[in-house]
């Protein structure tokens, strides 16, 4: 899915 | 989002401000490196693809793009930019940077771990990852070349230096209560903060007095 790779880091 | 992350993510932010500050201050930009500069470029520039992709908070939006456009005004400064531009020192800024940059994303494209669905996008931000780590090693080598870096600069490589050391705290944590870790930004933070690790450790030894290398 798409919200796996989403990244919430700088 | 927890507290190291927090001081990690201000630190990295005040490295700007340090530099831009010094600059302004002495009117030169002796010792600092636009190879560095230009290499933090890339590496903002390919992370930060996901400002296209997806949203996650006002925080992470807004930090991206003062990193990328910090960085490019400084790069324009260090450049372009009379007469701060006039004392570039291109002479010791010698470090091979171009070497790395295209063999490196070469090298991550092909150990891409997850080919089928991993997209262009992750293998940029793999790339971004690993080229960060490396990023600082121009500005290193141009105060091995001189010997010496002005308080200031020190200021400003110690708070870019320690930035990933609190990331690295900040995956700790996260691991702690979550038991998730991502290996690739958490071994790339590692070996990031290895490379600064000689010289948080002479800034520290200093402590204030000039820095000698």
């Amino acid at each position: 899915s798409k919200s796996k790779y989403k990244k919430d880091e700088l | 989002m927890n507290i190291f992350r927090f001081i990690a993510d201000l630190l990295h932010l005040t490295s700007f401000f340090i530099l831009i500050f010094k600059i302004r201050k002495s009117m030169n930009v002796v010792g600092l490196s636009y190879k560095s500069k230009e290499l933090y470029l890339v590496v903002f520039l390919l992370r930060y693809l996901d400002l296209f992709l997806y949203f996650v908070s006002f925080y992470n939006t807004i930090m991206k793009i003062l990193y990328i456009s910090l960085t490019a005004y400084l790069i324009y400064i260090i450049r372009f930019r009379r007469p701060y531009c006039l004392t570039y020192d291109s002479q010791n800024d010698s470090f091979p940077h171009l070497k790395f940059i295209y063999p490196g994303a070469a090298l991550v494209t092909l150990i891409s771990l997850d080919y089928s669905n991993i997209g262009l996008f992750e293998i940029c931000w793999t790339y971004s990852i690993w080229l960060e780590s490396l990023a600082i090693l121009p500005q290193l080598h141009m105060i091995q070349q001189t010997k010496e870096c002005e308080n200031i600069t020190g200021h400003y490589m110690a708070s870019l230096g320690f930035y990933r050391f609190f990331y690295i705290l900040n995956w700790i944590y996260v691991y702690y209560y979550t038991e998730k870790i991502q290996w690739i930004s958490t071994l790339g933070g590692i070996l990031q903060t290895a490379l600064y690790s000689d010289f948080l450790y002479v800034y520290l030894k200093s402590q204030g007095r000039k820095i000698e290398i």
